[in-house]
C-alpha cells in the first residue's frame, strides 16, 4: 500500500 | 529516486525540450497538437498545486516549476506565437470526451476524498490519455515530422520508465501506488504502435507514416 500521504514522484 | 525514475524524468525535460526546439527553429507548430499541449498543461497544473503547500526535494521543486512554465510556453507559442502555423483542421479530437470522463473518474475512484487529492488523481488520468489527441492529429495526416517524433518517443519513454521504477519501489521501498501504476500502464499501451512504428521507420532514416 502507499507509504507516505504525500506524492514524492513528478 | 532511482536510476529509472532519473532517466525518466530526463527523458521527460528532453521531449519538452526538443518540442519547444522544434518550434522555435522551424517558427512553426505544424504537426503538433495544441489540444494535447493544453491536456499536458492542465496536468501540470493539477498536480504541482502542491508545490506551496508540500516540500519533498529541490529536485522535486524545480522540475515542478520547469514543468508547469515549459507547458505554459508551449501552449503560449501555439495559440499565440505561431498561431498562423497552427493545423486546427486537423487538431479536432473532441477533448470534452477525455476531461469529462477523467474528472468523474478521479471524483469516485482516489486514495483520498480531499481537493488537492483529487486534483492529483484526475492529473494523474488525464495525463494518461492526453497523448490521444497528438495521435488523432498524426493518423488523419498521415504523417509525422522526424522531430515530432523523436519528442513523442521521449515522451512515451519517460512513462514507461516510470513503470519501471515502480517495480522498483515495490521490490525495494515496498512503495505501490494503484492509481498512478494502472494510468501509467494505459498511457505507455497508447504508445506502444507509434514505438513499433517509430523504431522500424524512425531509426532506420525513414519519415513515421500513418495510416492516414
Amino acid at each position: 500500500e502507499k507509504l507516505e500521504k504525500e506524492h514524492d514522484e513528478l | 529516486m532511482n536510476i529509472f525514475r532519473l532517466i525518466g524524468d530526463m527523458s521527460h525535460l528532453l521531449a519538452i525540450i526538443l518540442l519547444l526546439l522544434k518550434m522555435w527553429k522551424t517558427r512553426s507548430c505544424a504537426g503538433i497538437s495544441g489540444k494535447s499541449q493544453i491536456l499536458f498543461a492542465l496536468v501540470f497544473a493539477s498536480r504541482y498545486l502542491d508545490l506551496f503547500t508540500s516540500f519533498v526535494s529541490v529536485y522535486n521543486s524545480v522540475m515542478k516549476i520547469f514543468f508547469i512554465s515549459t507547458s505554459l510556453l508551449t501552449v503560449y507559442l501555439m495559440y499565440f506565437k505561431f498561431r498562423a502555423t497552427y493545423d486546427s483542421n486537423h487538431d479536432t479530437f473532441r477533448v470534452e470526451f477525455l476531461v469529462i470522463p477523467v474528472g468523474g473518474l478521479a471524483f469516485l475512484v482516489n486514495h483520498e476524498f480531499s481537493p488537492l487529492e483529487i486534483l492529483w488523481t484526475f492529473s494523474i488520468y488525464l495525463e494518461s490519455v492526453a497523448i490521444l489527441p497528438q495521435l488523432f492529429m498524426m493518423s488523419k495526416t498521415g504523417e509525422a515530422e522526424t522531430i515530432t517524433s523523436h519528442y513523442l518517443f521521449a515522451l512515451g519513454s519517460y512513462r514507461a520508465l516510470y513503470i519501471l521504477n515502480w517495480v522498483y519501489r515495490y521490490y525495494f521501498e515496498g512503495f505501490f501506488d494503484l492509481i498512478a501504476v494502472v494510468a501509467g500502464c494505459v498511457q505507455t499501451i497508447l504508445y506502444c504502435d507509434f514505438f513499433y512504428l517509430y523504431i522500424t521507420k524512425v531509426l532506420k532514416g525513414k519519415r513515421i507514416t500513418l495510416p492516414a
